[in-house]
């Protein structure tokens, strides 16, 4: 129920005044999603994969992870997605370890790294803040993540 | 900068003391219409100068990162129930890198529009440019982070925010010799990125993890045609019969966790 914490807090007039927000009098409430702009969305790419061949050739770090207990966006979407890029492995898949715990398993391609996120949902970090924040630690460092 | 001064944020109600600083404010991204982008910068609580800077972005479309992104998972605070007061995160991401939350595009969250039709016909490239001008201008807010390593993280319809934004960037560069902004690499989780093969893997995932029936799976299998961007009414009703009849009451962003009662 947390985004109806954050519904409360941002719409606080006090809390506008800190952030610097709403100076100008937006005609409607802060709410976390716009029903508007969902409904009415104009253009959008039926496929991304040409953008990440383009930036994968230009040496940009890319990293895509996936919670494993989401149903909307779920890991074999990405998985089945990503297969259609035909990467060559450079690590075989393995499990990734936080806490002494299997905290998701990963593979490293040339180009791209992948990793799940297990018992995670659509958010990964809020529901497993300990493992998102290793696997963010990883992708800055540029190392692959902990086999133990 | 003066700018930045006054978008310093001293401390917000019923936070608890901290160690870095924090900023949040409007950048103007389109003049014309009236375009202005809200954003929230933590800045990391040691070293902030050495460390990165991380554009955080939620999807949606029309979803916002400080509702998301700041305020349930990679933020420095979370809000507790009554809306009250601010509690720390503990694996809070600025406690390696300055993290940038952004509100986009134009009428998600704080961000707004003076042109109320630019709500009708938001779409990705107008996002991603309107986002590739925010930065441009947000540098000239905070030159400290010229030239600094730069990466853009998200989840979800970010999935198409993210690898757009970082495309207009690493174009916006190939002309300069040195470009301000010094983008490295992107990170997305439970990223949007083809619709024919995230709703074939989507499908399969409903199946796999016994959320609909096997006659359902190869009903949807057989009248759905995922190639293309429009599905028929036939496809529509029967998602929306797994949805309805047999996923049951359950969190679809997360099957195994209560439902927010």
């Amino acid at each position: 129920c947390t985004e109806n914490y954050a519904e409360k807090y941002y719409n606080r007039p006090d809390v506008q005044k800190a952030l610097h927000a709403n100076t100008t009098g937006i005609p409607y409430k802060w709410t976390a999603c716009s029903e508007v702009l969902i409904k009415n969305w104009k253009d959008s790419e039926f496929s991304i994969l040409p953008t990440y061949r383009k930036l994968m050739a230009a040496g940009l770090r890319i990293w895509v992870f996936s919670g494993d207990t989401d149903s909307v966006v779920p890991v074999t979407a990405t998985r089945f997605s990503l297969s259609h890029l035909n990467l060559k492995i450079k690590t075989q898949w393995y499990p990734w370890y936080s806490g002494g715990q299997v905290g998701g398993w990963t593979e490293v391609y040339d180009g791209l790294t992948f990793a799940t996120v297990r018992g995670a949902g659509h958010e990964v970090p809020l529901f497993q803040p300990r493992r998102a924040f290793i696997l963010f630690q990883s992708f800055l460092a540029g190392k692959e993540l902990p086999r133990s | 900068t003066k700018q930045q001064e006054l978008d310093r944020i001293t401390a917000l109600p019923g936070q608890p003391p901290v160690g870095f600083s924090q900023f949040s404010g409007y950048v103007t991204v389109n003049e014309d219409h009236g375009r202005a982008l809200f954003y929230w910068l933590t800045q990391s609580a040691t070293n902030p100068d050495k460390k990165p800077l991380v554009l955080w972005l939620n999807g949606g479309p029309g979803c916002s990162s400080v509702a998301y992104g700041a305020s349930e998972e990679i933020g420095p605070f979370r809000i507790n129930k009554t809306g009250s007061s601010l509690y720390l995160n503990k694996y809070s991401w600025n406690k390696v890198a300055n993290i940038l939350f952004l509100e986009s595009p134009a009428g998600v969250g704080f961000s707004y529009t003076n042109t109320s039709s630019d709500l009708k016909d938001s779409g990705d490239n107008r996002t991603a440019n309107d986002a590739l001008n925010f930065l441009i201008r947000w540098m000239s807010r905070f030159p400290q982070y010229k030239y600094r390593d730069f990466y853009i993280s998200g989840e979800s319809y970010a999935g198409h925010y993210v690898p757009q934004l970082a495309n207009k960037i690493f174009d916006y560069n190939k002309g300069l010799s040195q470009p301000i902004i010094n983008l490295k690499g992107f990170i997305v989780g439970n990223a949007v990125t083809d619709s024919k093969y995230d709703n074939i893997g989507t499908v399969a995932f409903w199946w796999s993890h016994a959320m609909i029936s096997d006659k359902t799976y190869k009903n949807i299998l057989n009248s759905c045609n995922f190639t293309s961007d429009k599905f028929s009414k036939k496809c529509d009703d029967i998602v929306d019969y797994a949805m309805n009849h047999e996923f049951g009451d359950i969190d679809q962003y997360s099957i195994y966790t209560p439902t927010c009662k």
